[in-house]
């Protein structure tokens, strides 16, 4: 059985590519198969797991456009998961399924003819709600929402969640919200509690018991394309994250 | 004489709504008089400076679309600096704008009825290069490009600017890059000073001398509704934005 989680928020720089990638990388040290999509045209999965985005010959982009085998695309890391790489070209993906038929279902589609090859698949975002982020959404099962504790961050969760609720209802009755991840966590300031204790009156349980703290080896590791586990294993950043994976397991296990 | 900036960048959260919002009512101390455009679907600029987005009658999104006057939209506050308020409509701009006449200057010349109304335009843009940030663009003739000292910062860079030249050929031949701006800086850590290394190494005298620092008073401000000049005059956020305007003003006169 695939878990399938998509990463997604429409505000910018909250975590959402760190999560997708040392979330990915902590999975594995548990022993899961795990694949890492990067669905976002500016390609940092990509980049931030070491590959150099001028040199693909595919990319999720020609998944999305044509009925091609994902086994194609997708490229095995030293690291231990597997990546389906972007770069700019899935911006023309955008464009295209503004009209194209079914446009909703093409990543679905490709998704599964992996069949149960994987444990996990995480789904990385842009941040925005277009048609890509549809494409995720349909795609998975649940949704797990980065959220920065700061002001803005609070603001665009009404807008994020009424849209997973539209594609429960027209595309994907199995979609929900799997958890709120308090990212960039600082509880020294006062803002950051004030939020936290926001998201836990309005989400409650649904809010992850583990808070990603800011840590400066989060935002080293992908210059040196790897993730937080390996770059330093023993940084709050890789604890954190390997704790999330723990968690996420765990919830899995009670669902 | 009207100058119009741009703040642009498609990688999210790295400081463009701070830096419309900060670096508008600064100028406004130096006695100019202000308009800062709302150009993204979030509406955090609308948000961030105390504006409720549910009551608006009125939002930038009605003079994409309709040939309507700017003077009915505009918002004036209490800090000294006027608003093109957005919400949530503005994504039905986008959509609308992907086909329709004259697409890419709808925001220039809505801003053209303003004649010479104000010193300076700023626009705040959305994360990404979608015809939202395209218009601002097109009607513009500076774009200050706010980065974030941190990996993936560098990486959408070349995409910016070869949009920014793609524009200027095609719609608008005065636009050029006015400066680039390092944000959340943080002078201890290696990789800050590695970035903005690299930053004066492809860009020169472009990169602005002002660097703003990593300030949690900035993340609160927004909360409260004021500019950081209003709610903490005396932090570094508010030193550095003011520092910021009184740079562009000496750009401006030598330019
Ligand atoms: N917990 C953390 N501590 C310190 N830095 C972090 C942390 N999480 C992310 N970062 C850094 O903050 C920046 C934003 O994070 P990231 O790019 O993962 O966000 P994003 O939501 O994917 O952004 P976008 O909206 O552009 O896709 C990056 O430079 C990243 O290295
Ligand atoms: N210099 C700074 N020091 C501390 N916090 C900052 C600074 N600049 C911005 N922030 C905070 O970082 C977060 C991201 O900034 P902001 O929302 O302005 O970025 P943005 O580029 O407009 O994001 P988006 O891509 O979503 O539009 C916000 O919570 C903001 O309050
Ligand atoms: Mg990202
Ligand atoms: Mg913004």
């Amino acid at each position: 059985m695939t878990r399938t989680y998509t990463i997604a928020n429409q505000k910018g720089g909250v975590g959402k590519t760190t999560t997708g990638i040392n979330l990915a990388a902590a999975l594995s040290t548990f022993g899961k198969r795990v694949l890492l999509v990067d669905l976002d045209p500016q390609g940092n999965a990509t980049t931030g797991l070491g590959v150099d985005k001028r040199t693909l010959e595919r990319t999720v982009c020609d998944l999305l456009l044509e009925e091609r085998d994902p086994g194609e695309v997708l490229i095995r890391l030293p690291c231990g998961i597997d990546l389906l790489p972007a770069n700019r070209d899935l911006t023309a993906a955008e464009v295209e399924l503004v009209a194209g038929a079914e446009r909703e279902r093409r990543l679905a589609r490709a998704l599964e003819r992996l069949g149960g090859r994987y444990d996990h698949v995480l789904i990385d975002c842009p941040p925005s709600l277009s048609m890509l982020t549809v494409n995720a959404l349909v795609a998975c099962g649940g949704v797990i929402v980065p959220v920065q504790c700061e002001y803005y961050a609070l603001e665009g969760l009404a807008d994020l969640l009424a849209t997973i609720e539209r594609i429960a209802r027209a595309f994907n009755p199995r979609l929900a919200v799997s958890g709120i991840l308090r990212t960039m966590y600082d509880p020294r300031t006062a803002l950051s509690q004030e939020v936290s204790n926001q998201l836990h009156a309005h989400f409650g349980e649904r809010v992850f018991r583990t808070a990603i703290p800011r840590n400066v080896r989060l935002a080293e590791a992908p210059s040196h394309g790897l993730p937080v586990t390996l770059y330093d294993r023993s940084s709050r950043g890789a604890i954190a994250y390997l704790g999330l994976a723990g968690e996420l397991l765990r919830r899995e296990r009670v669902a």
